[in-house]
């Protein structure tokens, strides 16, 4: 039996709203110590890891371990259906079906409940290990947002390249080019606008302006974005929540 | 511009 109670439903629909555009059908690992979900899309280009701890709910039971396979089209209008404030239920038995989602507004009493038909989804369950990177970076997510947005505009390829003391983005297209220049600082009266920089080797990659906009949809989870860069593996974008987190594996361009 | 890399290789099935 899966119980799995958020107080807030927002906090649901942000995780869902933040990689549903990328990945459609996805499973979800319900265990003992919360949830799990792995997907990735269909280019094979952007890995989608997904870790709900039980600290980031109200109330969480899980005596059996159960996959939930899901379509998240669906799963998006059973969403819009609940209130942001009403807290949110996932029901579940050992060997389900359907999923049920029991939206409460307890300051008026009223309870809607809603039954999601789940679906055997054949998908690989991939491990991932710590990768050895040259560069961390950690900013304010809202930031990291905007540049992508903005440059996005200009290419369908956009450049980050970091050397000790600057961070700098790069898009360059028919129409024009853009650049955004950043250095590491700390806010002591405003922690979270700070940037932190460490790097062991300068990066210079090229990512799908495309694969960055469907990254930055997780922003709304975190105040921060953790972006993780190296020459040899997928660049590894990370928005954390209470417990847990939701990461962004995203394999480079290389140039012809 | 560049040529898209796949995922492919970095990460081992379970």
């Amino acid at each position: 039996m899966l119980e799995a109670k958020f107080e807030e439903a927002s906090l649901f629909k942000k995780i869902i709203d933040g990689f549903k555009d990328c990945v459609q059908l996805v499973n979800f690992q319900c265990k003992e110590d919360g949830i799990i979900a792995q997907a990735v899309d269909d280019s094979r280009v952007l890995l989608v890891s997904l870790e709900i701890g039980i600290e980031a709910f109200q109330e969480y039971r899980c005596d059996h371990p159960v996959t939930l396979g899901i379509d998240l089209n669906s799963l998006s209008k059973v969403l819009r259906c609940g209130n942001n404030s009403d807290t949110l239920t996932l029901i579940a038995d050992d060997t389900p079906d359907s999923v049920l989602l029991l939206f409460e507004d307890t300051k008026k009493d009223r309870i809607a409940e809603y039954s999601l038909k789940l679906m055997d989804i054949d998908a690989d369950f991939l491990k991932i290990e710590e990768l050895a990177y040259d560069t961390t970076l950690l900013m304010p997510s809202s930031e990291f947002t905007k540049i992508v947005r903005d440059l996005s505009q200009f290419s369908d390829s956009l450049n980050i390249m970091i050397t000790k003391e600057t961070i700098k983005f790069v898009a360059d297209g028919d129409i024009g080019s853009g650049s955004v220049i950043l250095k590491p600082f700390v806010n002591m009266d405003k922690p979270e606008e700070s940037i932190k920089l460490e790097m062991d080797q300068p990066v210079d990659l090229t990512f799908g302006s495309k694969y960055l906009q469907d990254i930055v949809k997780g922003s709304a989870l975190s105040e921060k974005v953790g972006v993780r860069l190296s020459s040899e593996a997928p660049a590894l974008f990370q928005f954390d929540l209470k417990s847990g987190y939701l990461q962004f594996f995203l394999a480079p361009k290389f140039n012809d | 511009s560049g040529v898209q890399v796949r995922l492919d290789g970095f990460f081992q099935k379970v």
